[in-house]
């Protein structure tokens, strides 16, 4: 068995545990704070058999890619003037996956 | 030196960590939450000698064991009737847990 | 590559993580809660080279040393009269370090 640590981002959570619960896997999931940015993200622990790793590693590629998304910086103006800036692409998504060996396994 | 890792039931750990310390053992806990149900439960890591592992699993068994408890789910009813609905069983406790190798510990 | 877990205290969390940041290494916090004590503390992970293991304990200890401090335990008296009690040593710092091995590692 092995121990699949990944840290993504929060936004990715829902649709990835989705994901891993609909194909049988089971998760647990870990609020954590990165230690560049100090910005909030999501530790989450699965423990698979061997032969189900690769399958746990594309789950995470297929829902957490990192992507590029137009977001508007700046609120339209308070004066009323429609001031928007052109919208900048701002990376989002991403993982940073560990796999260990488990040992043992045992469900009490 | 193995690290042993427990998903338990929130209601669990202050019966399991004390069985845990008043044996010796180190104990952190990390608040947690189940992929599956999205409810919050507990992930304990104890990094413990070789030959003692099998003690922290008979103490993980001893106070996180699976159990019917009955339970009465609707409230006596507000209009004073007492419409209690028979008790039904409800699945408590239970642990998942994994051992996994330590290569190095340090106390700083 | 290997996983270090390390269990430090609050305060030396800042410190820590700037130290290791600069350094180039990468490092994941999660709150958690003595088993003893039943006080916050916190783990933090790296994933770091086999190599530069060392390298990172060494920031663990110069970052998170066992020392003693004189605290005044005891507020200036309510009365006016200036009665604080001679100061008094508190143990502060410290860490609890596991080194555990990571087969692979991905990053999305
Ligand atoms: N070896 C490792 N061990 C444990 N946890 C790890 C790790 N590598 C990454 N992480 C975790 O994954 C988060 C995202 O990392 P990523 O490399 O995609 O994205 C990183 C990276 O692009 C950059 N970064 C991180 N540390 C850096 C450093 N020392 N120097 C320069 N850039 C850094 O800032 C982004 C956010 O980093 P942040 O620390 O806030 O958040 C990190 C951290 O929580
Ligand atoms: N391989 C693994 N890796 C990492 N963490 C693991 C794990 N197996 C279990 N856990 C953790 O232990 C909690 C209790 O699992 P248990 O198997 O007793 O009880 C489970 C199981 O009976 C059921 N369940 C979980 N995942 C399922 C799935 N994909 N399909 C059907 N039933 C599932 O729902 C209960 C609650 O699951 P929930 O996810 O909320 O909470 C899980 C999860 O936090
Ligand atoms: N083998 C292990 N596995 C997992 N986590 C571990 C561990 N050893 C230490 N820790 C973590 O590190 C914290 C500090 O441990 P330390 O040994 O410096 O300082 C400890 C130790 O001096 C003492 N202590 C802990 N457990 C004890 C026990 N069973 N009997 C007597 N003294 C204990 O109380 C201090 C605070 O302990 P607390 O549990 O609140 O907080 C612990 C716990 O969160």
């Amino acid at each position: 068995m092995k121990m699949v640590i990944a840290i993504i981002q929060d936004r990715d959570w829902v649709k990835l545990s989705k994901g891993l619960t609909e194909h049988g896997y089971g998760v647990t999931k870990l609020s954590s704070t990165g230690g560049f940015l100090r910005q909030g993200n999501t530790t989450i622990m699965i423990g698979v058999e061997d032969e189900k790793v690769e399958d746990v590693l594309q789950l995470i590629r297929d829902n957490c890619k990192k992507k590029e998304i137009p977001m508007t910086l700046y609120p339209p103006s308070i004066t009323g003037l429609n001031m928007t800036s052109p919208p900048v692409n701002v990376t989002v998504g991403g993982a940073t996956v560990f796999v260990m060996n488990i040992e043992q396994f045992h469900h009490v």
